[in-house]
């Protein structure tokens, strides 16, 4: 009946009527065509052709991306965005708490392991760097949301993102839970 | 591309803030309708065109159907999101909305609400001996 | 079904005739 965030965030992955989940499968990949596609011109801004090549690169939104990009039929291939590419990966692991994942892209977690659709060979690092990074960073996140009580919490979770929001959301709960019932 | 004007439904109702029901967007849907119907047509033209022996079409026929796919997942993710808040509503302001959350619901959205207050009601009564609100007393009473 | 009927009559019913169905194991909540 009330709205937890936690719920919202353990469902968010492939939850058909998840509105987050909806905005986070609009996020741009490299793709490159495989045949030809013919009368969808207007994929390529660059061109002014009817028929897209293959070997042409587009970035298409995951949506679109991973219905084109099938097992059965490969009508493009995809490569991993520079985000959860090897460099990117490296910063991560160095010191995953000054990453600011609001920036890179608010749904960072959530589009990553989508990401782990793909048939690609970087697909297990990028798992292990979603996992690695997502635990360097909850205890300092379960920390400030259990011991930031009344205030401004913008420079809390302004690097978060969205799914740490809601963890963060839901230690805040949690805590003004306990306050109230101290308090009577 | 397709889908975009499907994503300003979803964004609109991202944007709205928790407890709060934006106006139901009817243009909105009629345009991702509108897209819809544009999208089957030109498959219904390619996969005829198929059948009569051009090559090379499934690639779009592929694309195109992904779109309304996609259109079709926001259109009812739209509905459905509404329908929550308005469900949510209920057990917060009872039986009877705000008129300023009323004239941002839709006709439809109100029948549907109609249902639910009875669906509820029915439910409730028949707890207990002679039923019981359960939208009373949300909050455990200080004694 | 009241949650069907609703998006049956706003909007199911005014899409292509092979979408206008709900599909309960895509749609049911993780």
């Amino acid at each position: 009946l009330v709205e937890i965030p936690y719920t919202r965030y353990s469902s968010s992955s492939d939850n058909y009527y998840c509105i987050d989940d909806i905005i986070a499968t609009c996020e741009k990949i490299p793709s490159k065509v495989e045949q030809p596609l013919f009368r969808l011109g207007f994929l390529d801004p660059s061109t002014d052709n009817t028929t897209i090549q293959p070997g042409t690169k587009l970035e298409l939104p995951f949506w679109l991306a991973s219905s084109l990009c099938t097992r059965r039929r490969r009508l493009v291939s995809v490569d991993m965005p520079k985000t959860y590419k090897d460099s990117f990966r490296e910063i991560l692991k160095a010191d995953a708490n000054v990453v600011d994942l609001h920036k890179i892209g608010p749904y960072y977690y959530s589009f990553g392991s989508k990401l782990l659709h793909f048939d690609h060979p970087e697909i297990g690092d990028i798992a292990d760097s979603l996992l690695q990074g997502f635990i360097s960073r909850f205890r300092r996140i379960m920390d400030s949301s259990q011991n930031a009580y009344n205030e401004d919490t913008t420079h809390l979770t302004c690097k978060l993102d969205e799914s740490e929001r809601c963890v963060f959301k839901a230690g805040q709960k949690g805590l003004d839970d306990f306050q109230r019932w101290q308090t009577g | 591309m397709f889908g975009e004007k499907a994503l300003e439904l979803i964004r609109e109702l991202h944007r709205s803030t928790e407890g709060v029901l934006p106006p139901f967007n009817d243009e909105g849907i009629r345009q991702v309708l509108e897209e819809m119907r544009s999208l089957y047509e030109q498959n219904q033209a390619d996969v005829s065109a198929t059948v009569a022996g051009e090559q090379g079409l499934f690639s779009g026929v592929q694309l195109r159907h992904a779109s309304l796919e996609r259109d079709k997942r926001c259109l009812l993710a739209y509905l459905y999101n509404r329908l929550q808040k308005i469900r949510n509503m209920r057990w917060e302001f009872g039986s009877v909305l705000p008129a300023d959350i009323k004239t941002n619901m839709s006709e439809q959205e109100v029948q549907w609400f109609t249902k639910y207050n009875k669906c509820l009601a029915n439910y409730m009564r028949r707890l207990g001996d002679s039923g019981l609100d359960l939208t009373q007393d949300m909050q455990p009473p200080k004694s | 079904e009241n949650l069907e009927t609703h998006l049956k009559n706003v909007t199911l019913r005014h899409m292509p005739r092979n979408l206008q169905s709900i599909d309960k194991d895509k749609t049911a909540p993780r």
